[in-house]
């Protein structure tokens, strides 16, 4: 079975896929077929579902100032259209004869092509929402990159002021984001960095205070610097370590192959 | 999101779908 790169994911596409993986089962061990019910009213069903996800897939896509979504979602959307069109060409034709074979093609393509669809629009928009906890953490970056500049007290007051939201909104969607991963080692990797980070912030905050307070006595400067430095590197890797354990997927749509 | 609700949607379709086809099959199996 595929592995699924999120719980959302997961718990959307996994009940489906075992239920497709059943039919092409059935369907290769009974070639020749029983007769198929009509299936006129669940194939309804599932157009008019489809139609609202490409409707809420457009509004989405036009709505996002993600220029990637904007690029992959509609192929998706549009893999998800056609399969729905040959389940409506299946069910005309198994009306017509339910021993029809290349019905019974048509509607194992249509289930898989609908469960590919859904699968790459989800992690289109999966993607997306992962970018966006990327620019978060980026933000983060940006402070570190300027704590040279904190130089007086004051400095120090401001920056902790802009810096602590930043921080803690980072942490709260790295650690969401975690929760959500399927995988135990990325999740590991990611906890395991959101903890240094976490017990960094003030050793951070007292290195900049000792900066200070030696750059006014001119006493232990250069060590007090050195030291500020360290942390705000080990900070900075940790969350470069961070952003790219968030971009890790072992999704691979040739699975559904 | 109102995205996510929406592939819920197909998937319960899509699996309810299948599921009555495969009944059919089953018989046979």
């Amino acid at each position: 079975m595929p592995v699924f790169h999120t719980k959302t994911i997961e718990s959307i596409l996994e009940p489906v896929a075992q239920q497709v993986s059943m039919l092409v089962i059935l369907h290769e061990e009974a070639e020749d077929g029983n007769a198929m019910p009509d299936l006129a009213q669940p194939v309804r069903t599932v157009k008019i579902a489809v139609d609202n996800l490409v409707k809420v897939g457009y509004e989405t896509i036009n709505s996002s100032d993600d220029q990637i979504l904007k690029q992959d979602m509609p192929p998706a959307l549009r893999r998800v259209d056609e399969s729905s069109l040959l389940l409506l060409q299946a069910s005309d034709m198994l009306r017509a004869d339910p021993y029809s074979g290349p019905a019974r093609k048509k509607l194992i393509e249509g289930s898989r092509g609908i469960l590919q669809g859904t699968s790459s629009l989800l992690l289109t928009f999966d993607e997306s929402e992962v970018r966006k906890i990327i620019r978060t953490c980026k933000n983060v970056l940006e402070y570190l990159a300027i704590t040279e500049v904190v130089e007086r007290m004051e400095d120090l007051v401001t920056y902790v002021k802009n810096l602590s939201p930043v921080i803690t909104k980072m942490m709260k969607e790295v650690d969401n984001r975690k929760e959500e991963l399927t995988h135990i080692v990325h999740r590991d990797m990611l906890k395991r960095s959101l903890d240094q980070v976490k017990n960094l912030t003030p050793v951070l905050i007292s290195g900049i205070k000792i900066f200070i307070t030696a750059k006014a006595n001119n006493l232990g400067f250069n060590e007090a610097q050195n030291n500020r430095d360290y942390v705000v590197r080990k900070m900075s890797d940790e969350i470069h370590e961070i952003i790219r354990v968030l971009l890790l997927t072992t999704y691979d749509e040739d699975e559904w192959d | 999101e109102q995205i996510l609700d929406a592939a819920k949607c197909i998937a319960a379709a899509t699996a309810a779908l299948v599921k009555s086809a495969s009944a059919a099959q089953r018989e046979l199996v």
